[in-house]
């Protein structure tokens, strides 16, 4: 543990509970894509079966990630029964079958070993780095956020940009490197620049998320 | 690494 990868993990923390203060305090979805939140619980479900099946890392190993499933089914919950009229499926298009599939071809050609458990969790690595993609795709179609959802998705963009200096930080200090978690972790910050540049420039001076026409 | 690393991050 170093600091860049807590305070990755503290953000990935944070990241979920403004999305949840954001549905519980608008009593809305609006603007969150429910492909992505779906998305996430596969992501969850699949790579923390170590849980039952793998060796125990840590208390907070544990307690983190069984916060990631509970909290990405209760986010699904609340999105498809709570405050299901406020979730406009016609916005929230992108087709997910072009995540799932690619990631699950990769999978099974770049793992660590051909056992179901390590195929898994190739794919929730590869599929983590893209499941943001119908959010943005969303935000895109309709070119505004509300300020709370930009939040939130700088604390999530924020969490994949700090995993990189401290892979840097193990590389240096244990001679570690996992070359799956860190080409899919470039490639999953990459996709957060054009949305970061957008809130550095605008929200974060006080006006609102807006793409230009 | 390399044979199934310990995946230790999350």
């Amino acid at each position: 543990m170093n600091v860049f990868r807590l305070l990755g993990d503290l953000s990935h923390l944070a990241s979920i509970l403004i999305l949840l203060h954001k549905i519980q305090t608008t009593r809305s979805c609006r603007g969150i894509s429910f492909k992505t939140q779906a998305l996430y619980v596969v992501v969850f479900l699949t790579r923390y079966l170590d849980l039952f099946l793998g060796d125990w890392v840590s208390l907070y190993n544990t307690a983190m990630k069984l916060f990631f499933i509970g909290s990405s089914c209760y986010i699904l919950y609340l999105m498809k029964l709570r405050f299901r009229p406020t979730h406009d499926p016609a916005i929230d298009t992108f087709r997910v079958e072009y995540l799932v599939g690619p990631s699950l071809i990769l999978a099974l050609i770049f793992n660590y070993k051909y056992t179901l458990v390590e195929i898994l969790w190739a794919f929730s690595i590869y599929l983590e780095a893209v499941a943001i993609m119908p959010q943005l795709f969303m935000l895109q179609r309709t070119g505004e956020a509300e300020t709370i959802t930009t939040h939130y998705l700088a604390a999530l963009g924020a969490y994949r940009g700090l995993y990189i200096p401290n892979w840097i930080y193990r590389y240096f200090s244990d001679g570690t490197v996992d070359p799956i978690a860190v080409i899919a972790g470039l490639v999953q910050t990459g996709l957060y620049l054009d949305f970061f540049y957008v809130y550095f420039t605008r929200v974060l001076q006080g006006q609102k998320f807006e793409l230009p026409a | 690494e390399g044979a199934a690393a310990t995946h230790d991050e999350l």
